[in-house]
C-alpha cells in the first residue's frame, strides 16, 4: 500500500488537507476579486447602488462553502452512478476522482456541474467499464463535447494517478479472515448481514475525508466497529493480541486508529440542497458581476 | 512481504458468492480459481 | 525539462520520440499520446499505461519517469530501452548460450511476478514487449492492454495477447481468466528463445488452436474439466500429447528441468499451469549453468 499512488499522492493529515483547500480557495478568490475590480474599473458609469450590490454579492465563496458544495455534488454523483447501475467500484472511483479534482481546483475555477459527467465517464474507462461517448451522453442527457472537454484537465488534476484501492475488497478479505479466526463462533447468516451493512457504511465513508487520513483496511475495520463492536473487538483480540512477532502490529495502536476513523466517518456533515444552491448562486455572481 | 498476516485456508471460508462462481462451467473452463480471489481480497485487507 | 530529439516510432495511439531529461542528462523515451480523432476521448491504452505503470517500481518493469501535458497532448516519459528480445532472437549473428536464456527468462518471470502480486495482468507479453536496457536488464513494457484483476464476477475480454502467444483458454473465448494467460505467453517465449524461431506461429485464430494442439496435444474434459463448454471445442482436430522424447528431440539443448519448467508454463489447463512463484522457484534456476549476469548478456 505504501508503494501505491493512493498512499504516496493522496494521503494527508487533517492539517495538510485543510491547508491545501485554503490555498486553492485563496488563489481562486484572488483571481475573482481581481476580475471584479477590473470589471468595476471598466464600467465607471455604473450607479452607486449597482456598485454596492456588486461589491456585496460578487464575492468569492469560502473554503468551507467549497467543501460542502463538493461533497453535495459527490453525493449526487454517487446517486447518479447507482441509478445507472454502475458497479460499486466504478461509482466509488467516480466519487474519488471528483473529490480529488477539487484538491487541485477551486469550484470557482470549474463549477462542479461542469466536471460531473466527465468524472463519471472517465471512471468508467479507468475501471474497464467502458461506455462509448454517444451512449454515455445519451444516458446522461449531456453532449459529447461537454463530457470530453475537461477529460485532460481531470487527468492532470488527478496527477495522472488512476489506481484506487477502495475498502470493498478489504471488507471481503476481513469477511473471510473473521471466519477463519472466529471459526465456529460466528453465525454466517448474521455475517452476511454485517457484510451488507458495512458495504453501505464504506460507500458513505468514501464521501468523507477519511479516505485521505486512513488506509482502506482501517476504514473497513472502522465500518465493522460501527456495525458490531463486539464482533470487531473479539476478532482483533484473537487476531492480534497474541501477535508474537514484535513490532508487526500493536493492537492498541490499531484500536485507537480505527476508533478515530469511525468518529471521523460519523462526524461528516451532509450538505443541504439550500446551502448548495446558495453557494452555486454565489459562484455565478462572482463569475458574472453584470448579472448582479 | 513474508509476514503475510493471514493464512489462506479455503476450507474455513463460507463464501456463497465465490462458491457459486467457481461451480459455473464457463468459470471452471476459463481457469477461474477461488484461491486467487481469496488471496487478492486478503491482500487488500492486510496491506 | 524534456527534449524530443528524434522520432523513433509511431503506433495507433502514440508517437515515440527519443529525448533527454535536461536536469540529469538522462536519455529517455517520450510516448506522445495522440488525442485528436479519438471519438471517445482519451484512448484506453493510454489510460492503462498511466494507471498501471504508476503503481509499479521494479527493475524488470519499464519505469514511468514522468507524465505531462503539452499542447493538449499527453506525454509519457519512459526509461530509454534501445533493444528488445525479438531483435536478439532474430539476429542470427548473435550467439547466445543456455545461461543467457536462463537470465532473460529469470528477469521476465520476476517482472511478471511483480505485476501479478500487484494483481495486474499484462495481457500482451511477447518478445518485442520485453525491452533490454543498456545494462542488460530485461523489462516488461507496453501496458496498453493491461488490467487489474477486478471483481471476481467481472467479464474480461478474450481478445487480448498477440496471437502466437495467446493461451488456449483465450483462443476458446474464455472471459474469467487469471494471470495464467501471462504465464502461457512466457512459456511460449521460453520455447522461442531455445528454438530461435516462433514456437506456435498460427496463421489466424483458428489455425492458432490447431498449431497449439498439434504441438502439445488436444486436451479433453478429463485433463481440462469443462473444456467442452467452449463452443469452438467441438470443431477442433484431436492430436495426441507429445511424448517426453519428442519434446527432447524438439528442444535438444534443453535440460530436463528446462523441459519441466516449460511444460509447467505450457500446461493446457489453466488450473494446472504454473504461476510465477512456482516457475521462479523451479529447479531450472538453481541448476547449472548459472544465469548470465545482465551486464554480460548479448
Amino acid at each position: 500500500y505504501r508503494h501505491s499512488s493512493q498512499y504516496r499522492m493522496w494521503s494527508f493529515t487533517p492539517e495538510q488537507l485543510a491547508q491545501k483547500r485554503v490555498e486553492i480557495n485563496a488563489r481562486a478568490a484572488t483571481v475573482l476579486e481581481t476580475r471584479v475590480r477590473s470589471f468595476l474599473e471598466q464600467n465607471p458609469d455604473l450607479g452607486s447602488d449597482e456598485v454596492a450590490a456588486i461589491t456585496e454579492k460578487a464575492v468569492p465563496v469560502t473554503a468551507d462553502e467549497e467543501v460542502l458544495l463538493v461533497n453535495y455534488f459527490a453525493r449526487m454523483l454517487l446517486t447518479f452512478a447507482t441509478k445507472m447501475n454502475l458497479p460499486t467500484e466504478v461509482a466509488a472511483t467516480a466519487v474519488t476522482f471528483f473529490r480529488r479534482f477539487y484538491l487541485n481546483n477551486s469550484v470557482m475555477d470549474i463549477v462542479p456541474k461542469e466536471i460531473f459527467y466527465t468524472t463519471l465517464f472517465f471512471a468508467c474507462k479507468s475501471e474497464n467499464f467502458f461506455i462509448g461517448i454517444d451512449s454515455f451522453a445519451k444516458k446522461t442527457k449531456s453532449k459529447n463535447e461537454d463530457v470530453l472537454k475537461y477529460e485532460f484537465r481531470l487527468l492532470e488534476s488527478l496527477q495522472f494517478t488512476l489506481m484506487n484501492h477502495h475498502p470493498f475488497k478489504a471488507l471481503h478479505g476481513f469477511f473471510l479472515d473473521i471466519q477463519n479466526i472466529l471459526q465456529g463462533k460466528v453465525d454466517l447468516n448474521y455475517m452476511g448481514q454485517v457484510y451488507t451493512n458495512c458495504k453501505k457504511t464504506i460507500m458513505e465513508a468514501i464521501l468523507t475525508d477519511v479516505v485521505y487520513f486512513y488506509s482502506p483496511p482501517q476504514i473497513t475495520l472502522a465500518a465493522l466497529l460501527k456495525e458490531d463492536e463486539a464482533l470487531a473487538m473479539r476478532y482483533l483480540d484473537l487476531k492480534f493480541a497474541n501477535e508474537d512477532s514484535p513490532g508487526v502490529l500493536h493492537l492498541e495502536t490499531l484500536r485507537t486508529v480505527i476508533v478515530a476513523c469511525k468518529d471521523t466517518m460519523s462526524a461528516n456533515a451532509v450538505p443541504s440542497k439550500e446551502q448548495a444552491t446558495r453557494t452555486v448562486a454565489k459562484i455565478h455572481f462572482g463569475q458574472n458581476p453584470l448579472s448582479v | 512481504d513474508l509476514q503475510k498476516r493471514y493464512v489462506l485456508s479455503e476450507t474455513a471460508y463460507h463464501d456463497p458468492f465465490i462458491n457459486d462462481l467457481q461451480n459455473k462451467r464457463e468459470f471452471i473452463a476459463s481457469g477461474f480459481r477461488a484461491d486467487f480471489v481469496y488471496d487478492r481480497m486478503l491482500t487488500e485487507a492486510f496491506m | 525539462e524534456y527534449t524530443k530529439e528524434k522520432r523513433v516510432g509511431e503506433g495507433t495511439y502514440a508517437v515515440v520520440y527519443l529525448g533527454t531529461k535536461q536536469s540529469n542528462n538522462r536519455k529517455i523515451a517520450i510516448k506522445e499520446i495522440k488525442t485528436s480523432g479519438f471519438k471517445d476521448g482519451l484512448d484506453m491504452s493510454a489510460i492503462r499505461e498511466v494507471k498501471y505503470l504508476q503503481e509499479m517500481n521494479h527493475v524488470n518493469v519499464i519505469e514511468l519517469v514522468d507524465v505531462f501535458m503539452a499542447q493538449n497532448n499527453l506525454n509519457l516519459v519512459l526509461e530509454f530501452l534501445p533493444a528488445d528480445l525479438e531483435m536478439i532472437i532474430k539476429d542470427q549473428s548473435i550467439l547466445f548460450t543456455p545461461a543467457d536464456i536462463k537470465s532473460w527468462l529469470l528477469m521476465t518471470l520476476r517482472g511478471v511476478h511483480h505485476c501479478h502480486r500487484n494483481f495486474i495482468l499484462h495481457r500482451d507479453l511477447k518478445p518485442n514487449n520485453l525491452l533490454l536496457g543498456p545494462d542488460g536488464q530485461l523489462k516488461l513494457a507496453d501496458f496498453g492492454l493491461a488490467r487489474n484483476l477486478g471483481s471476481p464476477q467481472d467479464l474480461l475480454t478474450s481478445n487480448v495477447v498477440t496471437r502466437w502467444y495467446r493461451a488456449p483458454e483465450l483462443l476458446f473465448g474464455a472471459r474469467h481468466y487469471t494471470g495464467a494467460i501471462d504465464m502461457w505467453s512466457v512459456g511460449v517465449i521460453f520455447a522461442e528463445l531455445m528454438l530461435r524461431i516462433p514456437y506456435l506461429p498460427g496463421k489466424d485464430d483458428v489455425d492458432q488452436i490447431d498449431v497449439t494442439f498439434r504441438a502439445l496435444g488436444t486436451p479433453t474434459d478429463k485433463d481440462w474439466p469443462e473444456i467442452s463448454t467452449f463452443s469452438a471445442y467441438n470443431k477442433i482436430q484431436f492430436y495426441p500429447p507429445p511424448s517426453r522424447d519428442e519434446l527432447r528431440k524438439r528442444f535438444i539443448a534443453a535440460t530436463e528441468n528446462a523441459l519441466y519448467l516449460m511444460s509447467g508454463m505450457l500446461s493446457l489447463n489453466p488450473h494446472k499451469r504454473w504461476d510465477s512463484i512456482k516457475a521462479l522457484t523451479s529447479q531450472y534456476f538453481v541448476e547449472l549453468p548459472e544465469p548470465t549476469t545482465p551486464e554480460e548478456l548479448p
